[in-house]
């Protein structure tokens, strides 16, 4: 429990200290054990080159405390079909979610506006696909953008919970996680993040939420202020970590940006939690950019902790991990995130073993509970399949019953640990049971898989039912996932590059010396062997060779008609002669000789050298084992041209893409690849519009969403911190023109007169008696809005 | 027809042969291709404009005929789902 110094860090932001999720952990706070995010930035991590993207209604791009972390090619309206994902506006503020979700990620720090993100220096984008039909197509759309430019998707949002639902990632969006996971952030995987199963109703199970329950997605839920419950949460055994949000009404809430420019307090549940963490994970991926999805879920299981938690039952697994239905591993730490991410080692390949399912048709019998077991080796046989170590188990299920929500299923390990798959659900009187419908748990990480695991399934009717008419199990599968060898051994030294020198193969092993003399031999000689005979029938008995000698007296002499890896032909002396050391091919002794290099080694073509790291601009061909050139753009990169870790000159970094720094006064245009320029009254802006400003202009000023040369009637033109230039700011209600600062009107609209510098209603009124007028007076009535309309103008003007 | 099922006027196909054989069997039926589907190949977004938006029950027509197609390999029309705000 690492106890940061909060002094140390302070933020002119106006919600700042009403951060305590942030500040959390110090002594004088209410909240006893901390996200330790402060700690996170103290060692330097805030998200810097990491891209996150929202999954929902829309982001307000120039909100004044997103638009300096936002970024457009991180964004994309699904629902418009354009690149702009700025929510529609409207009487009810619908399309609110997408800009709360945003600010908890990046809302920029400093900067006297609203709040501090948790990552306030990542790139954020949005992505609006919730404001219209939602379809598996655009679903899959939506986690399809740019895979290889964003870094995480944040998703708070899933099937009804009702209690009821059952329901899930599409066909077409089941291929887009696999298509993300395999090629996403250029083959280390994309992020998905996924706010667990609640939707401000209760008696439902997350694990009918198919998204939660996918492998691919990291679910997350929430605990309140005081490591309570959450009314809304869910128990589910697929969580992964949790993280503070709103709880009951006495508990202090999660602030972010909000809609319309504003600040709010109300944005709650699970919806908060996922983007907390996408921030957390944007820290550790700028710690190591070089975390694949499974490290990230690696990460998140050995950091998070159970601390002051509240739940009965939290439980060790074999593997030793605290883990809960309500919490999974516990509260995510951010710190500790990034102090394992900088010296993480990749962890080895997943491995998947589907046993044969269990066919065996059994019934289900009201008021009892049906075993059903599987026995498995973890796939030994299978080098390719082997799970050794746990770390996701599904089991898909086939079911007949006559009424869903009256089914309760576990799971128990061969270590004896128990996960509750799935609870009863009261309201879930469907008849339709479970067709090949898949429940995740991640209880059992880190466990051994062989041995027996056994599925139970309890059947507890909540109502009258037939007792003629009994559920069935028709099929179950259980499918394991892991790695064959233990995650927490050092595996590739794919991170670290302190490899050594490989030692050769003995057979390659040669000692420098002189090659000896011949002896004599009279019988018939090997063809290799030249003018001068030999002493035996073989090779190695040669006086003299056709083609090369190899070898010395002391590993023994032989004829070769070409000479063996690491040496190079000698044409003049006819022999073998050993490379520089590293080089496996070459046309001479030196180190600039090297034609080809050993394993771990790479040609440096600029000298023909073998070396263990490439030169600036080189990256480290694995296959051909050479040192090739970067990207143009890219001042450093590995393991491919474009797989940027730094970028030339007028270039910035994006993920692991360079993209050119547009000057002020452009932007930088996606079909076309270059700088193209903004509206002329913009100095900064994402897009060609007069609406896509970001910074104003020399001469103008920001009123609303434009620039303009002149504030329109019914403003004021006033200064604005962080931004060079100044804003157009609303006079007071029904006043036309006012002066600096605001508070002087100077015109009222039509049917209001201006009374002591406010507008006042031109009603007069017929109650404005003495005592009546001088508690107006006295009370300063007409000083507030609300009040104005109580025959102010008829008191004022009549003294 | 699934009831409460609503029933759009996009569909997703699959058609090998790339963005003008897609294109080629968008027009014989009357869509529009919307291109590709994110980044999962041979996978199109097709829009019928004369196909009602919303229907509580998927409506047969000439647009129809492309699930018989010899060259879709997959077609499948939307149908929303509801989905709530954690």
């Amino acid at each position: 429990n690492a106890q940061s110094d909060p002094s140390v860090i302070h933020f002119n932001d106006p919600k700042w200290s009403n951060m305590w999720y942030i500040q959390c952990g110090d002594k004088s706070s209410r909240c006893r054990s901390g996200m330790n995010i402060l700690a996170a930035w103290q060692r330097g991590y805030t998200g810097k080159n990491v891209v996150v993207t929202i999954l929902d209604d829309g982001i307000e791009k120039n909100h004044p405390d997103l638009a300096q972390n936002y970024d457009h090619l991180a964004s994309y309206d699904v629902n418009g079909n354009d690149h702009d994902p700025t929510p529609r506006y409207d009487s009810r503020n619908e399309n609110i979610h997408g800009t709360r979700c945003a600010g908890e990620v990046a809302a920029a720090a400093n900067n006297s506006h609203c709040i501090v993100g948790i990552a306030y220096n990542a790139h954020i984008g949005g992505i609006r696909m919730l404001d219209g039909d939602v379809t598996d197509l655009v679903e899959a759309k939506s986690l399809g953008v740019r895979p290889d430019y964003i870094d995480i998707y944040s998703a708070s949002w899933g099937p009804k919970d009702d209690g009821k639902t059952v329901d899930g990632p599409g066909l077409l969006t089941k291929q887009a996680f696999e298509q993300g996971i395999k090629k996403g952030r250029k083959g280390l995987g994309s992020i998905f993040v996924w706010a667990s199963g609640n939707g401000g109703r209760q008696g439902d199970h997350c694990s009918c939420d198919g998204y939660t329950s996918s492998i691919y997605t990291i679910s997350i839920s929430s605990t309140t202020e005081n490591g309570n419950k959450p009314w809304y949460l869910e128990i589910c055994s697929s969580t992964l970590a949790t993280t503070y949000s709103s709880g009951e009404f006495n508990e202090r809430k999660i602030v972010t940006t909000d809609l319309r420019h504003r600040c709010t307090d109300g944005h709650t549940g699970t919806s908060v939690s996922a983007p907390i963490v996408a921030g957390i994970i944007a820290l550790a991926l700028e710690a190591n950019l070089l975390l694949t999805w499974r490290d990230v879920q690696h990460l998140l299981v050995k950091t998070s902790r159970p601390v002051h938690l509240k739940a009965d039952d939290w439980k060790t697994n074999a593997a030793g991990l605290r883990v809960s239905h309500l919490y999974g591993f516990g509260l995510v730490d951010a710190e500790a995130m990034v102090l394992e991410a900088t010296k993480w080692r990749t962890v080895p390949p997943q491995h998947t073993c589907s046993q044969m399912p269990e066919r065996r048709s059994r019934y289900i019998h009201a008021g009892e509970r049906l075993n059903s077991s599987i026995t498995t080796s973890g796939c030994s046989e299978e080098p390719e399949q082997h799970v050794g170590y746990l770390e996701h188990v599904v089991v898909k299920v086939l079911i007949v019953h006559p009424r869903r929500g009256d089914l309760e299923i576990n799971l128990i390990s061969p270590s004896g640990t128990r996960s509750q798959l799935l609870n009863k659900r009261l309201f879930d009187s469907s008849n339709e049971g479970f067709r090949n419908w898949e429940f995740m748990t991640v209880h059992f990480w880190g466990e051994r898989a062989e041995g027996t695991w056994t599925l139970e399934i309890g059947d507890s009717p909540s109502k009258q039912r037939n007792p003629e008419v009994l559920g069935n199990l028709k099929e179950w599968t259980l499918i394991l996932y892991g790695t064959s060898q233990n995650p927490n051994q050092p595996y590739s030294a794919q991170h670290s590059r302190s490899r050594m020198l490989e030692i050769p193969a003995p057979e390659e092993i040669l000692v420098e010396s002189e090659l000896e003399e011949e002896d004599e031999y009279n019988s018939p000689c090997h063809s290799e062997c030249g003018d001068q005979g030999c002493d035996g029938p073989d090779t190695d008995h040669c006086l003299n060779c056709v083609h090369f000698s190899s070898g010395s007296l002391k590993s023994g002499r032989t004829c070769v008609s070409h000479c063996p890896l690491g040496h190079y032909e000698d044409i003049a002396s006819r022999r073998c002669r050993r490379c520089y050391k590293g080089c496996e091919g070459c046309v001479g002794r030196s180190a600039g000789n090297c034609l080809s290099c050993r394993r771990g080694l790479y040609l440096n073509t600029l000298n023909s050298s073998c070396i263990d790291t490439c030169p600036p601009d080189y990256f480290a061909d694995e296959n051909q084992r050479q040192c090739l050139r970067c990207h143009d753009t890219c001042m450093r990169c590995l393991w491919s041209a474009d797989r940027c870790t730094a970028c030339s000159r007028g270039y910035s970094l994006a993920g692991m893409t360079c993209v050119p720094e547009c000057t002020n006064g452009t932007f930088f245009h996606l079909e076309e690849m270059t700088c193209s320029p903004c509206h002329s009254s913009c100095r900064t802006c994402t897009g060609p519009g007069k609406e896509e400003c970001i910074q104003c202009a020399e001469g103008y000023l920001q009123q609303e969403w434009r620039c303009v040369p002149t504030c329109s009637p019914g403003y004021y033109s006033g200064e604005a911190a962080g931004v060079p230039h100044n804003m157009c700011y609303r006079c007071e209600e029904n006043c036309l023109s006012c002066s600096d600062p605001g508070t002087t009107c100077t015109r009222c609209k039509e049917g209001y007169s201006l009374v002591s510098r406010t507008c006042i209603v031109n009603a007069s009124c017929n109650n404005a008696d003495e005592v009546f007028c001088e508690m107006v007076k006295s009370n300063r009535l007409c000083g507030k809005r609300l009040y104005r309309q109580f025959c102010c103008r008829t008191c004022l003007m009549n003294g | 027809v699934v009831s409460g099922h609503v029933y759009t006027n996009h569909w997703a196909v699959r058609i090998t042969g790339g963005q003008e054989q897609a294109d080629r069997i968008a027009a014989k039926y009357g869509y529009i291709n919307f291109g590709q589907i994110g980044s999962l190949e041979d996978h199109y977004h097709f829009h019928h404009s004369r196909v009602v938006r919303r229907a509580a029950y998927s409506l047969k027509g000439p647009h129809s005929f492309i699930h018989m197609d010899p060259e879709v390999d997959w077609a499948q029309q939307q149908v929303v789902k509801p989905r709530v705000k954690r």
